[in-house]
């Protein structure tokens, strides 16, 4: 149930 | 030159207890500051942040900062031939395709040195800024673990919602629901035993319980854990590390279709 989110949606990549 | 020595190798056996089965390879990164690994799992759902600073090792050599691709699994392999009172040492060196585990038993009498191979990891390293959570709990891992188990028997998703009344844990499934709510509780014997709940504001988030559950294989590591929680952040499950660091796992939560 419901849309698993990325962690890459919230931290970017440094 | 890498030469990094542990007097309580148990912690490192546990670190990788609790991180190898969300994570498949990472790159330990060592420096002045300390021996650290950020890594994701493979869906790009979960992180986890290891930290465990210089000045928690008997001795510590690191002379130019070197990234080392390890295979959790391998690498837990290797630790388990420690005993639980060993000191264990973390060597390499410079260019070296091979990291070296010495285990040393309490009283020097048996000393084992074990080789593994590095491996090249292409990984991504993502960075997580300082943030303010609209909530905050601290609470026993042990009990922490025990509700996490609890409701994954029941549904295979939790929502976590932070009230001035506590923090309530809810799974919902096939056989029908469940709700865990702890309150504050800070009249207890020993303060690790404390649920301490810092809110600015409500908070509600749900999360996928096989993560959480994960998550908890860290709890040998610390009497308590700590929850962060903001309703556009991953949450984060910190367990601190005695003296030397912390781990932190973070968790992108689930939104309604």
């Amino acid at each position: 149930s419901g849309i698993q989110l990325s962690i890459t949606e919230f931290y970017r990549s440094t | 030159m890498l030469e990094l020595r542990l007097v309580q190798g148990s912690l490192l056996k546990k670190v990788l207890e609790a991180i190898k089965d969300l994570v498949n390879d990472a790159n330990f990164d060592c420096s002045a500051t300390g021996f650290s690994l950020q890594a994701m799992d493979s869906s790009h759902v979960a992180l986890v942040a290891l930290l465990l600073r210089s000045e928690g090792f008997e001795h510590y050599r690191c002379d130019r900062n070197l990234s080392m691709g390890m295979n959790l699994n391998n690498m837990s392999k290797m630790l388990k031939c420690a005993g639980n009172d060993d000191i264990i040492t973390i060597k390499a060196d410079d260019g070296s395709d091979t990291v070296t585990f010495m285990f040393e038993s309490p009283n020097q009498d048996k000393i084992a040195d074990f080789e593994m191979k590095l491996m090249d990891i292409d990984s991504e390293h993502l960075g997580i800024p300082e943030a303010e959570y609209q909530a905050i709990v601290r609470m026993p891992s042990s009990e922490f673990a025990r509700i996490c188990k609890d409701l994954s028997s029941i549904g295979d998703t939790v929502v976590i919602s932070v009230t001035k009344e506590g923090v309530k844990f809810s799974t919902r499934g096939d056989i029908g629901t469940a709700n865990v709510v702890c309150r504050q509780n800070t009249t207890v014997d020993k303060p690790e035993e404390a649920t301490v709940i810092e809110m600015q504001e409500p908070v509600s988030l749900t999360f996928a319980l096989r993560y959480m559950n994960s998550f908890t294989k860290a709890t040998p590591l610390s009497g308590t854990v700590t929850i962060s929680l903001s309703s556009d952040l991953p949450i984060v499950v910190e367990y601190k590390i005695a003296e030397m660091g912390y781990i932190r796992f973070y968790l992108a939560p689930k939104i309604e279709d």
